[in-house]
């Protein structure tokens, strides 16, 4: 087909240090 | 009328389903508690691929939230074995090979044309629909980067405290040590008692050990090269290190023993086909410190072979080593100031840096070349011992 493929959403992530800050804080959180 | 409708068993597209309640149960049967010991026998990195179909299927389904909640789970799952794990080189090993190759997989399936190329009609309907996950790739690429430096941390670990007995104090070189400087035959015969004595078949085992366990994993053969030139260096460091402090070492007859232990090193990389990792060129400043120990070191030509000769030694170390030279007997003289003094005038040009000591932490940057597989989604079967049975084949 001549059809052109829809364009994929970026899905925005964090980064690794920005995610080891989150599961930290998650952690700590919890008791 | 009993009507039977016949249903034609639905072709495995390649995808696994989930519910997502089920997303912790998951990371903790394939990540958090797997032994890689399990999946022996099966297709390496087989974790990556089952973790890839069900990224799979939640981008099929256009279910962003659990592409973001399934991969965010993964990586902190594989971060807390790797904790948990910090000084195991085989479990440390399998998350470096699974990590790179969800990497690959999220490349090869990106419907990047580039990352294509080398993809069969096949596996290009693999490709993800929905969503590009090139900021995830930069995660997984940075925790690669992570793993690895774990991985080298508990190699090195392991070889150091072997280095400099097998390198420097342990003769296998038969008659050697009947010339051995006098007055420091005792020290030598000493360590051989002791409990941190080790022979380069020691240092030997132990590599062939940690390449046999990389290869089994599957990690990428670039990344192999990259850990053995690594580990390569940190045995040149440590044992030129140690000759430039210790007189006792810095004799012609263990130049002789260094030479040869340095080309069973050489023999055992091109054994285990790594000769193109770059590992030996690591070595060279200890290769040239071995023949300068066994070069003569008396007259202005011998200065000249000395200077052309030890490129990759700096002048400050040439220099250590001529002072420290030991002569093996009443019959070999010391190396005199005058022949020192013309070395140094030789090198006098020469743009060298000022520190004596190489940095034996010293990393290479590691890279992660993009590295296809040729497996097809639709081939890969989930052995029973994972107890994945609630993934759906879609």
């Amino acid at each position: 087909s001549t059809q052109r493929p829809r364009p994929r959403v970026l899905l925005k992530a964090p980064t690794l240090a920005e995610m080891e800050e989150m599961t930290t804080s998650e952690e700590e959180e919890s008791p | 009328r009993q009507v039977t409708v016949q249903r034609k068993e639905k072709d495995f597209q390649g995808m696994l389903e989930y519910h997502k309640e089920d997303e912790a149960l998951l990371i903790r049967n394939l990540v958090t508690d797997l032994k890689p010991q399990m999946l022996s026998g099966t297709v390496p990195c087989l974790p990556a691929y089952i973790l890839y179909m069900c990224i799979r299927h939640a981008d099929y389904t256009n279910d962003d939230l659990k592409v973001h909640s399934l991969l965010t789970s993964t990586i902190n799952g594989i971060k807390k074995v790797l904790k948990k794990h910090n000084d195991d080189f085989e479990m440390t090993s399998f998350w470096l090979s699974n990590t790179c190759r969800l990497l690959h997989c999220l490349k090869q399936y990106s419907g990047d044309e580039g990352f294509m190329t080398q993809n069969t009609a096949k596996q290009n309907e693999h490709c993800l629909k929905n969503f590009d996950l090139t900021e995830y790739r930069q995660v997984l690429s940075d925790l690669s980067i992570q793993i690895y430096q774990q991985l080298i941390k508990i190699a090195e670990g392991v070889l150091q405290p072997m280095i400099v007995s097998a390198m420097l104090e342990n003769e296998s070189i038969q008659g050697l040590s009947g010339v051995k400087p006098t007055g420091y035959r005792k020290r030598s015969s000493s360590m051989v008692d002791g409990d941190n004595s080790y022979c380069l078949e020691a240092i030997i085992r132990q590599m062939n050990s940690f390449h046999t366990v990389l290869c089994d994993q599957g990690l990428d053969p670039e990344i192999i090269l990259q850990v053995f030139k690594q580990l390569f260096y940190m045995i040149n460091a440590v044992t030129l290190n140690n000759l430039l402090l210790r007189k006792d070492v810095c004799s012609w007859s263990t130049g002789m023993q260094l030479r040869y232990n340095i080309s069973q090193l050489e023999e055992w990389l091109r054994g285990r086909n790594l000769q193109q990792s770059g590992a030996v060129q690591t070595m060279e400043p200890l290769i040239q410190a071995a023949q300068l120990l066994q070069l003569k070191k008396k007259t202005r030509e011998d200065a000249e072979a000395i200077c052309s000769l030890c490129t990759s030694l700096s002048t400050q170390q040439i220099v250590k080593i001529l002072n420290l030279y030991t002569p093996l007997n009443e019959f070999e003289e010391r190396v005199t100031v005058a022949f020192i003094r013309t070395i140094q005038a030789q090198l006098q040009e020469r743009n060298d840096p000022q520190q004596l000591l190489l940095d034996f932490k010293h990393m290479f940057p590691v890279l992660f070349p993009f590295n296809p597989s040729s497996l097809t989604m639709d081939s890969i079967h989930i052995p029973a011992c994972l107890n994945l049975e609630f993934l759906n084949e879609v």
